[in-house]
């Protein structure tokens, strides 16, 4: 469903030079729950807005599909990220002025696509928010703000999801429910998820854990336990 | 060092009121380390803005020392929070203008106090940020966003340090350098810690564990082990 082929990006340059990601080969199979690891400034981030089309490489290349995304134009990679991939932010990344429930739809009424309306209910209930759409970012908890972004990368039901640390503001039980939500995906509509955690809980919940260090992959489980 | 009584914190009304604190009473001594866990949305950050004086309660009263802030003058308690006061935002709240040094040593410059560089070195050091002290907070990691905001409340050593959720971006080798830290700068030199967390392991550092559930304290747990 995606992959890189030595895919390198370097920050900066003399001695405020940083190698973000080191000729990382790296590929998920569609149907498959990835998680990723690794210290903090490891390159996760970096990775992931790159594999989702978000940053470009220094070198080598990232595929969605079978589509090289480097050579897409804007208009089309901005129209592959709409309609095939989803994706969760580290940092939330809510419009200000659009309540809970717009945040959510917001990709799918920027493409002009209906939801299917028994899945967005589905996914609102599976990350606990049907008495907060009405709200705005700044009327939320950090959790509830996160979890709005969890609902908006997962309400269009997108072949592949991006989820950059989604349950780091959230306790125990409430994130139990979005992986689990997540691990149905996988299961029942063949759906990717590719998610970056810190959290060992959360990564039992994968197919494979991957380990990045320094810009590199370093490790796999696979079938992990907590 | 820090107490509510009777705090109640109510946004909105009629069927959109929320009562984020329902008559919350809880004190926290000097050199003590609490840990305050709890749902996500159950109140956790409501209670520590109120406490450090960054949003006012509907009804009853917080305690600084001995000093009942809601009596303070716009001003004065400003004076008080530079002063006494460390708070890491569960959101991390940087500017985004200034490096990573200049955040940190934001709080000192406004208040125009000379930093003890032994103990502003220490800090640094214990966070892992000595390498990206120049960087903007756009060329930072989330992990390292969320240091630059732990280093910038613990660098002025203040009294009083709320901390909302500062691991919860961060592996769990780099969070532990920061919770040893926290811990040895209430064992040695006395201060007054109070840490909302998701995560057990954090938890365990502290004294005590107050839990949180729909704006009221349910339960308390003494010298927690994870
Ligand atoms: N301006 C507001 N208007 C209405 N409700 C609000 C407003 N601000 C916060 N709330 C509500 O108050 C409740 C408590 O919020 P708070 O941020 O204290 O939760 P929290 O315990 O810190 O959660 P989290 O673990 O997700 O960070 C939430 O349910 C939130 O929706
Ligand atoms: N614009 C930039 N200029 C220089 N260095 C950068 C820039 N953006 C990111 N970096 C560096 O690239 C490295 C990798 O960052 P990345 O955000 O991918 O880390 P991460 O593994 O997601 O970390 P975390 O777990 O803290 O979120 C970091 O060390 C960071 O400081
Ligand atoms: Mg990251
Ligand atoms: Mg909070």
């Amino acid at each position: 469903a995606a992959s890189t082929t030595a895919a390198s990006k370097i920050y900066g340059s003399g001695d405020t030079r940083v190698v973000a990601l080191d000729k990382v080969d790296v590929s998920f199979a569609q149907g498959q729950f990835t998680a990723i690891m690794g210290p903090s400034g490891s390159g996760k981030s970096t990775l992931m807005h790159c594999l989702a089309g978000l940053d470009r490489l220094t070198d080598g290349a990232v595929r969605i599909g079978d589509v090289n995304i480097s050579e897409l134009s804007e208009k089309d990679l901005t129209l592959l990220r709409r309609n095939k991939i989803g994706f969760v932010f580290q940092a939330f990344n809510l419009v200000p002025t659009l309540t809970a429930i717009e945040n959510i739809t917001l990709p799918m009424d920027l493409g002009k696509t209906k939801p299917d309306q028994a899945h967005l209910d589905e996914v609102i209930r599976a990350v606990g928010l049907a008495d907060r759409l009405k709200h705005k970012p700044n009327e939320l908890s950090g959790g509830q703000q996160q979890r709005v972004a969890v609902a908006r990368a997962l309400g269009s039901r997108p072949d592949v999801i991006f989820a950059d640390e989604p349950t780091g503001n959230l306790d125990s039980q409430t994130g139990a429910e979005i992986l689990a939500f997540m691990r149905r995906a996988v299961n029942e509509f063949g759906q990717t998820i590719v998610m970056v955690t810190h959290d060992p809980v959360a990564a039992s919940y994968a197919d494979r854990v991957l380990f990045l260090n320094d810009g590199r992959i370093v490790n796999e489980l696979q079938n992990p336990d907590a």
